[in-house]
């Protein structure tokens, strides 16, 4: 599966 | 969350509310691009689709849901309520030109292909280059009122900002994405000239006009 970065600005 | 996101996420929001209440105060929109505003609608869309598959904290989601609603807020404002106040003659830049370019860098460039990191990857790139429109106007017109000024001061300091938050998270956490990064300078770039007429012109009290 292809793994997304979590993206915890705004 | 380190102080320069604090500050860069608390510039974004006086921008946004600035501009909501700049027009609804004075019953017009006189000088601001609804182009730009039409882009930024669609960065805070594409971007913050994320509320409905990811949670990181309760305060990204209100500022993400109050990104939004005020995006939308301006655009009910300039081109409905107060429609005829809007100055669409001196707003002519080609918004087709930085919408495709940028559609077309978010598929070459991004960390991976799916729908969700492609459409935030299009709004990073997008969010980047939305201001031009209200730039060109500015330099078409050329003058702004003060508070429009005073607007996109803020605005433009939150991705200034941004890059010193960047900078910390390096050293402190090892975060580096490049893609945020380079396109938060290259947006940081393209206000320049502004900041550079802000503090020698509007913080001394004068209104800023160009030669």
């Amino acid at each position: 599966p292809v793994t997304e970065p979590e993206h915890d600005e705004l | 969350m380190n102080i320069f996101r604090l500050c860069g996420d608390l510039s974004h929001l006086l921008a946004i509310l600035l501009l909501l209440v700049k027009i609804w105060k004075t019953r017009s929109c006189a000088g601001i691009s609804g182009k730009s505003q039409i882009l930024f609608a669609i960065v805070y869309t594409t971007r913050y689709l994320d509320l409905f598959t990811s949670f990181v904290s309760i305060y990204n989601s209100v500022m993400k849901i109050v990104f939004l609603s005020a995006s939308y807020g301006t655009l009910y404002l300039m081109f409905y309520k107060f429609k005829p106040t809007y100055d669409h003659n001196h707003d002519s830049f080609r918004i087709l030109y930085l919408i495709v370019p940028a559609l077309v860098l978010s598929f070459v460039i991004v960390h991976a292909y799916t729908l969700m990191e492609v459409l935030w990857t299009y709004s990073i790139y997008l969010e980047a280059v939305a201001i031009m429109p209200q730039l060109f106007m500015v330099s078409r017109t050329g003058e702004a009122e003060t508070i429009t000024s005073h607007y996109l001061f803020a605005l433009g300091s939150y991705r200034a900002l941004y890059i010193l938050n960047w900078i910390y998270r390096y050293y402190t956490e090892d975060f580096l994405d490049l893609i945020v990064i380079i396109a938060g300078i290259v947006q940081t770039i393209l206000y320049c000239d502004f900041f550079y007429l802000y503090i020698t012109k509007v913080l001394k009290g004068k209104r800023l006009s160009l030669p």
